[in-house]
C-alpha cells in the first residue's frame, strides 16, 4: 500500500516500533486465492534465515516450483480437494492447480498484510509511491483455498490445519460464508483451536452493508474487520451541457474523451429490460446509446462489467450512479472506458438534467491522485454491520481498517479489472472491499506480536480494539458514507485501528480459552457441541450461573426487552450486570473510570478506580447498566473509557431494544 | 417423484466428519486407521478428501445423505457437518 502506513502513523517514528528482526520472526499465513510469487513486493533482500520454528512448505504445481518461495514467500500451499470434488478436475487451462494466483485478490491480500517495500509503485501512475504492507519485514506463507468456483470449507479448514500445523502467528481470511451456529461453522471451529494455539485469526466482517445485521465471522475468538476510508481519492470530472461541473471518481488510464460535449442517456431510458439502468450484460439497446456516455444505477453486476457492457453496445463513457443504498461512497475502479463513479446526491442531479434537456450532453475527464481528503476515515458504505444476528451480546465488528481504494500487488494473470477482456498487465491494483481491511490488521497484528510475543491473540485483539479512534481531531464521530451520518458502533465496532497507540495500550482485556468455555456454557452449549469446536472435554457446572455477559470482551453489546417482550405493562427500568477484567501490560498505575451515557441508560461502575502495582496484575470490575424502557427497534450508544493520564483504554457500549 | 427423491438421497455432497480421538475404539492403534474404517462401514467407495489433525481430528468426503446420517450414529463421531461455499470479500 501506499498510503495506509503514513495514514495509520506508521511512517513515524515510534520508539516501541518493534525492530525489523523482531517483525522478520512473524510468520502471516494468508487463506485465500494464491500468491504471484514474482511480484517485487516479495522481495527478501534484507531479510535473515527462514525462523527456525517454521514447517511450511512451498508445493510444487503448475507454474509454481520450489524455488518460487524464497525468506520472504517462505511457504505456498494449495487446497482443492473439496473444490474438486464438488466441481470436477480443475480445468487447467482456466486455472493453475498449484499455489500461483490466476485472480489477483490474494496477491493483493498478502502483500497489504506484509509486501515489502517497492518503490515507484502505482497503478497507471494513480496512487504512486512506495508500496508496503502492514508489517513490511514479517513472513508470509500463503495457502489457496479459493478457486473459480468459490471457496469450499473442506478446504480452508485443511488450510488452517495445515497452516497451525506449519506454525504460522497470524491467520488473515478475507472471505465469509452463512454463519450457522459455531459449533456448525468450520472456520469458527479451526479458528477456535488456531487461537487456543497462540494464533491471531483475522476475518473481514463481509461487504454486505449499508443493511444491519449482515455480518460474516462473528465467533468472538476472530477479530471481525469492517473498513473505512482514506484520505486519498482519485478524481474525475463529469461537465454536463448545463455547465454544471460534477467530480466523481475512477482509475480510467486510456485515450480521453474529446474535450466537446457528447450525447448523454440513462441506461433507464436506453434498454428493453425492466433493470435496465443497471447496465447488465446484453440489456443496453445499441440503437440508442451508441455514440452516447451512459448513466448505469450501482448495483446488480460488478462496477467494471457495466463499462464493458456499455463499451460493448457502442456507448463511449459511464457515469456511474450511486442509488440510496451507496449514499456518497465513490470507489475508484480501472475502468475499460471513460467513467467517472458518483454520489446519489451527483447521479440525481445529472438524471434531472438529462430528462430536463432535450438534447442532454456531457464529458468525463479524468484528474490525478489526491491526497487530504477530509473527512477521513469515513465507513465504506459496503462494510457489513451490526447487530451480531448469532450473539447479539458481543458486539462486532470489531473495528475497522482501510478497505476503499487499496493499492497492493497483482496477479500477472488477470487485468486490473478481472475481466476476461482485460488484456492489461499491472504490478499493482486499486481495489476496495473488508476483504483489503483484513490484511491491514494482520499486518498490524503482527507488528504486536513482534513487540509483546508473549501476548496472547486476545490481548493483542484487545490492544488494536481499546485504542481504536470513533472521533476525528475536531471531536466529531467518524462518518458512515452511506447516509452522511455519525456512525455507530455497529458499523465500526471500537472504531478505526490506531496502530501506535495499540503497541502501548496500557490495559487489555485478557480473553482466555477457559473464558470461551464460559462464553460456550452460556450459549448452553451441550458438551458434544463444545467438544467440536474445542476438541476438549468440557462439561458445563451445573451450579454455576454462565452468563453472555461476563465473557471478558473488549466491548459491550447490551440487548434489552422492551416491556410488551417482557409479557406485561411493566415499565420499571432493566437492570443487567456485566463484569470484566483487565490486565496490565505497562507500568504500575491507576486507572480512573469514566463514562458517557445516553439518557435512556444509567450505567454504574465498580470500583470507579484500579491501580497496578505490577505488570500482568488482573483486576476486575462489573458495569451495571439501568436502562428505561424504549420502543422495540431502539439503539442507543455509549463509551467506557480507563485512563492513567497516559493511556485511554476504550470501549464502545450498543443497546439495543427488541 | 419417488425416482427424483432416489435420486436426491443417492447424490453425494461433502461432509467434515468431526472425531472424538479420545473415544477411539482400542483395537485401533493410528487415528487414520479408524477414520477410514469408520467411512468404509458406510462406504465401500467414498474416499477421504482430507484428514485433519491439528486443529480438529476428523476427515472430508463425500456421502449420500443416508451415509451421512449413518455415519453420525457412529461411536466417536462429534458432528457431520456439510461442506459450506464462502465467497471473498
Amino acid at each position: 500500500t501506499t498510503r495506509t502506513p503514513e495514514f495509520l502513523g506508521l511512517g513515524k517514528s515510534v520508539s516501541f516500533f518493534p525492530a525489523s528482526e523482531k517483525v522478520s520472526e512473524v510468520i502471516i499465513g494468508v487463506l485465500d486465492t494464491g500468491v504471484w510469487p514474482e511480484l517485487e513486493s516479495f522481495n527478501d533482500a534484507g531479510l535473515g534465515p527462514v525462523p527456525a520454528s517454521w514447517k511450511g512448505e512451498c508445493e510444487v504445481g503448475k507454474n509454481f516450483t520450489s524455488s518460487s518461495c524464497n525468506r520472504k514467500l517462505i511457504g505456498a500451499r494449495y487446497f482443492s480437494k473439496g473444490y474438486e470434488a464438488a466441481f470436477g478436475a480443475i480445468d487447467e487451462s482456466q486455472e493453475s492447480k498449484s499455489p500461483r494466483d490466476d485472480d489477483g485478490h490474494g496477491s493483493h491480500t498478502s502483500t497489504t498484510a506484509a509486501g515489502s517495500a517497492v518503490t515507484g509503485a502505482s497503478l497507471f501512475g494513480f496512487a504512486a509511491g512506495t508500496a508496503r504492507g502492514m508489517a513490511a519485514e514479517a513472513r508470509v506463507a500463503t495457502y489457496k483455498v479459493c478457486w473459480l468456483g468459490g471457496c469450499f470449507s473442506s478446504d480452508i479448514l485443511a488450510a488452517i490445519d495445515k497452516a497451525v500445523e506449519d506454525g504460522v502467528n497470524v491467520l488473515s481470511l478475507s472471505l465469509g460464508g452463512s454463519s450457522p451456529d459455531y459449533y456448525r461453522d468450520n472456520v469458527a471451529i479451526g479458528a477456535f483451536s488456531a487461537a487456543a494455539q497462540g494464533v491471531f485469526v483475522s476475518c473481514s466482517a463481509g461487504n454486505g452493508g449499508p443493511s444491519s445485521g449482515t455480518l460474516s465471522n462473528v465467533a468472538p475468538w476472530i477479530t471481525t474487520v469492517g473498513a473505512g476510508t482514506l484520505d486519498r481519492d482519485f478524481p474525475a470530472y463529469v461537465t454536463l451541457g448545463n455547465g454544471k461541473k460534477i467530480t466523481g471518481e475512477s482509475l480510467y488510464s486510456g485515450k480521453p474523451l474529446p474535450d466537446s460535449l457528447l450525447p448523454i442517456v440513462y441506461a433507464g431510458n436506453a434498454s428493453n429490460s425492466t433493470s435496465g439502468s443497471l447496465c447488465l450484460s446484453s440489456t443496453l439497446n445499441p440503437a440508442k446509446v451508441a455514440g452516447k456516455i451512459v448513466v448505469c444505477d450501482r448495483g446488480g453486476n460488478s462496477r467494471v462489467q457495466k463499462g464493458l457492457v456499455v463499451k460493448e453496445a457502442g456507448g463511449v463513457g459511464m457515469i456511474l450512479a450511486n442509488t440510496e443504498a451507496y449514499g456518497e461512497e465513490q470507489l475508484a475502479d480501472a475502468h475499460l472506458t471513460p467513467t467517472a463513479a458518483v454520489g446519489k446526491k451527483s447521479g440525481d442531479a445529472i438524471k434531472s438534467y438529462i430528462s430536463s434537456d432535450a438534447n442532454p450532453t456531457a464529458t468525463i475527464s479524468t484528474g490525478t491522485t489526491r491526497l487530504g481528503v477530509q473527512p477521513s476515515p469515513v465507513v465504506a458504505a459496503f462494510s457489513s454491520r451490526g447487530p451480531n444476528l448469532l450473539t447479539p451480546h458481543i458486539l462486532k465488528p470489531d473495528l475497522i481498517a482501510p478497505g476503499v481504494n487499496i493499492l497492493a500487488g497483482w496477479t500477472g494473470g488477470a487485468g486490473p479489472t478481472g475481466l476476461d477482456s482485460d488484456k492489461r498487465h499491472v504490478a499493482f491494483n486499486i481495489i476496495s472491499g473488508t476483504s483489503m481491511s483484513c490484511p491491514h490488521i494482520s499486518g498490524l497484528a503482527a507488528l504486536l506480536k513482534a513487540a509483546h510475543p508473549d501476548w496472547s491473540p486476545a490481548a493483542i485483539r484487545s490492544a488494536l480494539m481499546t485504542t481504536a479512534y470513533s472521533t476525528y481531531k475536531n471531536g466529531e464521530v467518524i462518518q458512515d458514507v452511506s447516509n452522511g451520518s455519525p456512525s455507530t458502533p455497529f458499523d465500526i465496532g471500537a472504531g478505526h485501528v490506531n496502530p501506535t497507540a495499540a503497541l502501548d495500550p496500557g490495559l487489555v482485556y485478557d480473553t482466555t480459552t477457559d473464558d470461551y468455555f464460559a462464553f460456550l456454557c452460556a450459549l448452553n452449549y451441550s458438551s458434544l457441541q463444545i467438544k467440536v469446536i474445542s476438541k476438549r472435554d468440557f462439561t458445563c457446572n451445573g451450579n454455576k450461573n454462565y452468563k453472555l455477559e461476563d465473557l471478558n470482551y473488549p466491548s459491550f453489546a447490551v440487548p434489552l426487552e422492551t416491556p410488551s417482550t417482557r409479557g406485561g405493562e411493566d415499565v420499571a427500568p432493566t437492570t443487567v450486570k456485566y463484569t470484566r477484567t483487565l490486565t496490565n501490560k505497562g507500568a504500575p498505575s491507576t486507572y480512573k473510570v469514566s463514562v458517557t451515557a445516553p439518557k435512556e441508560v444509567k450505567i454504574v461502575v465498580e470500583p470507579e478506580s484500579l491501580s497496578f502495582a505490577e505488570a500482568n496484575e488482573q483486576k476486575s470490575y462489573t458495569v451495571t447498566f439501568i436502562a428505561s424502557p424504549m420502543p422495540s427497534g431502539s439503539e442507543s450508544f455509549a463509551r467506557l473509557e480507563w485512563s492513567d493520564g497516559k493511556h485511554i483504554v476504550g470501549s464502545p457500549i450498543a443497546f439495543t431494544w427488541t | 417423484t419417488e425416482a427424483q427423491k432416489s435420486n436426491r438421497q443417492l447424490k453425494k455432497k461433502t461432509y467434515v466428519i468431526h472425531m472424538d480421538r479420545t473415544n477411539m475404539p482400542q483395537a485401533f492403534d493410528d487415528h487414520f486407521k479408524w477414520y477410514d474404517s469408520s467411512l468404509k462401514s458406510v462406504s465401500n467407495s467414498a474416499q477421504m478428501l482430507y484428514s485433519y489433525n491439528t486443529v480438529v481430528h476428523g476427515f472430508s468426503t463425500r456421502l449420500t445423505v443416508e451415509e451421512a446420517k449413518l455415519i453420525e450414529k457412529q461411536e466417536g463421531i462429534l458432528a457431520v457437518i456439510p461442506e459450506v461455499k464462502y465467497e471473498l470479500h
